[in-house]
């Protein structure tokens, strides 16, 4: 038996935008921890790790780890049925083959049940090391997306160049070249507006920006965005999903031939 | 031209 109670559902509908459009079918893990998933986009490049903690939801019930698979895109469907400021619950039975979204409006006054059936996904799960970053940059979510965004326009891979100076973001296309620094800046108002770049030694790597645009759908979880980078390993871009945990893409950068 | 790595020759499979 699972019961698990999200007062902030559109927290998961959040999550939702942010991964289906990388991954197609994932399972869902339930455990004493929390709620969380571990998927890779189909071509195997990305990887995307989803933790929302047990102590983050209203009421967690959890009798026996649980493995649900799911089919994302119909997941989308049905919490695009819920209200943003509806409560979300998500109910399912050891052994069975369907999982129930439940969706109560903040005054009780409706209240919707959505069934979908789950389905066996084979998926391995990875091993992440625990590795020291060279670089870990924190910045703006929304400047970190429009960076992205804007370099898609000129070229389809970035190079993200991190030094003391600051971080380089560069790419080359048909029609020109295009390079966007960022340098640290902690005299901001506001916390999530400083762009903070702890170095421990230069890093650059490739990374096609497909990916890059595709993780900046998790922007609404998040006002700031982290990107830890080691020469010669994934990138890893982490939004904190605010009290509950997180969501991290890995991505394996591009080598020259 | 760059190649693109997998992430599966980073992370191993449990």
């Amino acid at each position: 038996m699972l019961e698990l109670r999200l007062l902030q559902g559109s927290l998961l509908k959040k999550v939702l935008e942010a991964i289906k459009d990388l991954v197609t079918d994932a399972n869902f893990d339930c455990s004493a921890t929390g709620f969380s998933l571990q998927a890779m986009d189909s071509s195997h490049v990305a990887l995307v790790a989803l933790l929302l903690r047990a102590e983050g939801f209203e009421h967690y019930r959890c009798d026996r780890n649980l493995s649900m698979g799911m089919n994302l895109n119909n997941m989308s469907k049905m919490l695009k049925c819920a209200g943003n400021d509806d409560i979300i619950t998500i109910k399912a039975d050891d052994g069975g083959d369907t999982v129930t979204f439940m969706f109560e409006s903040p005054n009780q006054d409706k209240i919707s049940d959505f069934e979908m059936k789950l389905m066996d996904i084979d998926s391995e799960h990875l091993g992440i090391p625990e590795t020291e970053y060279e670089a870990i940059i924190r910045m703006p979510s929304q400047e970190f997306a429009r960076i992205c965004r804007d370099l898609s326009t000129i070229g389809d891979t970035v190079v993200i160049s991190a030094s003391k100076e600051g971080v380089k973001f560069s790419t080359k296309g048909d029609i020109g070249s295009a390079n966007v620094v960022c340098r640290q800046n902690t005299s901001v108002d506001k916390p999530e507006d400083a762009t903070v770049i702890e170095i421990q030694q230069p890093v650059s790597l490739t990374f096609a920006l497909r990916y890059m645009n595709s993780f900046t759908k998790a922007t609404p979880l998040s006002n700031t965005v982290t990107v830890s980078m080691s020469n010669e390993l994934p990138v890893v871009v982490e939004y904190k999903i605010a009290e509950m945990g997180y969501i991290r893409f890995y991505l394996a950068p591009k080598i020259e031939e | 031209s760059n190649k693109q790595l997998r992430i599966t020759s980073f992370f191993q499979a449990r």
